[in-house]
């Protein structure tokens, strides 16, 4: 989707910040 | 001064009974002494001191040093409960708890406000979530013309502000995220199912019988 078209909360929490799954990568 | 198995965990700081945690939080007590091994990981990458800073928080989520990211200071900030400037394994658990998969919709809603909520005020503001885009423009390099970012706030505002205040509440938040439940997909980490798995080492160090686990 355009970044337009998206809220913008949709496109915050696409930060890599916010994904913590990575925490538990070795 | 690091966290060293066994008999040492008690002296690592901030360390809590794997019980009293496991009765705090959606985890076992098994699934709280994996954690420990995660959490031995981390506070200990950069000092062994038993405890997570910034810097090593940063760290483990993005793999190298990188500098100052907001959106993974303000998570660090909200572990921080006790406004230390480190996180202790307790702190560690009950704010990963909220991110486990059985944990109820209504307190993954709440912490992801308080995420949100970058001046604690109680309301996500407009100028919080732009200077929250902005953010995320310079971490992605992706670029935006300052009337599109303005765009995607007023089309943002319009939808969850309800009453047309100029701020986010908690109730108009929870609603919003009601119709946008994609919204908190970041707030479960399937990987928290099978911790035991993904750190089976806690066996070794476990101080508690299988019993009680």
């Amino acid at each position: 989707a355009s970044p337009v078209t998206m809220n913008a909360f949709e496109l915050i929490s696409k930060s890599r910040g916010l994904n913590l799954a990575t925490l538990f990568e070795k | 001064m690091g966290c060293v198995p066994s008999k040492g965990r008690r002296q690592c700081p901030g360390y809590e009974d794997p019980v009293f945690l496991a009765s705090q939080t959606t985890f076992s007590v098994s699934e709280v002494e994996a954690l420990f091994e995660l959490f031995k990981s981390i506070s200990s990458s950069v000092i062994d001191d038993g405890l997570i800073n910034k810097e090593e928080f940063v760290l483990a989520l993005f793999k190298n040093r990188k500098k100052e990211n907001l959106f993974a200071s303000r998570i660090f900030d909200l572990f921080d409960v006790k406004h230390k400037g480190v996180i202790d394994f307790g702190d560690f658990v009950r704010a990963l708890h909220i991110f486990h998969p059985n944990t109820s919709l209504e307190d993954k809603i709440n912490f992801s406000f308080r995420l949100y909520d970058l001046d604690n005020t109680g309301f996500i503001e407009r100028q919080e979530v732009k200077q929250m885009l902005l953010a995320l423009l310079g971490e992605s390099e992706m670029k935006l013309a300052d009337e599109t970012i303005e765009a995607i706030l007023d089309k943002t505002f319009l939808e969850a502000d309800t009453n047309q205040d100029g701020k986010i509440d908690l109730s108009e938040w929870q609603y919003f995220v009601s119709k946008n439940p994609s919204l908190l997909r970041i707030m479960t980490l399937p990987y928290l199912r099978d911790i035991t798995t993904a750190f089976p080492s806690f066996v070794f160090y476990s101080e508690v019988d299988e019993a009680a686990a």
